[in-house]
């Protein structure tokens, strides 16, 4: 089974947010 | 044809043509007569003593003088004459800059007095900040020069200079010849082009030539107030130095420079031109043309450095390393990617584009690395894929970006 991509939208970016792709 | 590559285009030994050196060049002449007016005599038959001429050498009047241009200049028959009456151990010397650095080959001077009975021969390599003498030449070498009249030149000193009492006799009594060809009688000359001790030996960029002392006036015949060095012709033959690696020495603003061919340059192509450090430089010889070989970067630099360990460690094969690599890669030879990036298997690594982005996960990989053949990135736990953008089985995503994979309770 393929998996589904990582959602970045599921993410809480509070405390990384050094980790956030630029929009 | 390129007398620098035979028909096959294979790099091969060359030297530039043979050249009159001193033609048309300025002598600096220490005493040359006339200064005020002076009475010089000479003989006009090379073998009678009493044919002897007195005139009269006033610089003030051209038709009186005898300035040192007359060394150099196309005609034969004129003649510099030095003071009179010069006498040891005052001298007299000749300097002939030669503009940049060049190989011997000979050196003569014609003469209208009768030849001196002690001269000596100097070069400068260093455009005449040093001077090394190359010939001595007295009819007394111990007594002027403190030297042996020499015989056989061995090997340990054909890098030398030694002193002979050839062409010091006085006849002819004009028009003698002073000749010096600083290879003849040298062991190593027969094998010049592998000689670094006679390379050396025959190149200079001045020269200078001393007029130690006159035959005696009893042995002329005449009162040594009127006798003088006189030379119609001063001839420097050589070539210009171009380390076998030039068949042309062009004329430029800066002066000869030779026209570098076996990817070398610089003035006596005396180096390797810029890309061109693959190997050391050297020294062209018959047997061996010793080009200098590009660097192996891939199309991706056009820089390189010559690494002496390297070369050793290849078995003196090569020894450049590239700087400088574009596209995204790296390497001595710009052959592999540089980090953050993967190779194209489809695109050979000569192409721009044979080096591509890792495209590691943000959230999903470790770091923005990847391995630089297969592509994939270092996943966190729970985390898959290529690019480490999935779940792997048995795991779902989280909220948090720190582990955002986490295990199915």
């Amino acid at each position: 089974d393929v998996m589904p991509t990582l959602d970045m939208t599921l993410f809480d970016w509070t405390d990384y947010e050094d980790l956030k792709p630029e929009s | 044809e390129d007398p620098c590559y035979d028909a096959k285009q294979r790099p091969r030994y060359c030297i530039p043509d043979f050249l009159d050196l001193a033609l048309g060049r300025e002598v600096q002449a220490s005493g040359t007569c006339g200064k005020v007016p002076q009475k010089l005599c000479s003989y006009q038959d090379p073998t009678n003593i009493t044919s002897r001429k007195c005139l009269i050498c006033d610089q003030s009047r051209a038709k009186t003088s005898y300035p040192p241009a007359y060394l150099t200049d196309a005609d034969a028959q004129t003649c510099w004459k030095s003071e009179a009456g010069v006498k040891f151990p005052k001298n007299v010397t000749l300097t002939l800059p030669l503009g940049r650095r060049f190989e011997l080959v000979y050196l003569s001077l014609r003469f209208c007095s009768p030849r001196p009975q002690s001269m000596a021969v100097y070069k400068s390599m260093d455009h005449g900040r040093s001077w090394v003498p190359i010939q001595y030449y007295s009819t007394q070498c111990r007594r002027v020069y403190g030297l042996p009249t020499s015989g056989t030149i061995t090997k340990a000193m054909e890098h030398e200079a030694s002193c002979t009492d050839y062409q010091t006799g006085l006849k002819p009594l004009t028009g003698g010849l002073v000749a010096f060809m600083p290879l003849a009688g040298r062991p190593s000359a027969r094998r010049f082009e592998y000689s670094p001790v006679l390379q050396d030996w025959v190149t200079a960029t001045d020269i200078r030539v001393v007029f130690s002392r006159l035959h005696t006036g009893q042995e002329l015949g005449m009162r040594r107030k009127t006798t003088f060095y006189g030379v119609t012709e001063l001839q420097v033959g050589g070539r210009c130095k171009c380390n076998g690696h030039a068949s042309h020495c062009a004329s430029m603003p800066e002066g000869l420079t030779c026209d570098c061919r076996h990817h070398t340059a610089g003035p006596e192509c005396d180096r390797c031109k810029a890309f061109y450090h693959d190997r050391p430089w050297q020294r062209a010889t018959p047997s061996n043309s010793h080009e200098c070989v590009a660097c192996e970067c891939n199309l991706h630099s056009h820089r390189c450095r010559f690494s002496m360990e390297l070369y050793a460690l290849s078995g003196r094969r090569s020894g450049g390393i590239c700087t400088g690599c574009r596209h995204n890669t790296a390497g001595r030879h710009c052959h592999y990617c540089k980090q953050g990036y993967k190779r194209d298997p489809g695109k050979p690594i000569t192409s721009r584009r044979s080096c591509k982005p890792c495209q590691c996960h943000p959230v999903g990989a470790i770091s923005a690395m990847c391995n630089q053949t297969t592509g994939q990135c270092q996943c966190k736990i729970g985390v898959t894929g290529l690019t480490c953008n999935r779940c792997a089985l048995g795991f779902q995503q989280s909220r948090s970006a720190y582990m955002p994979c986490v295990r199915i309770r």
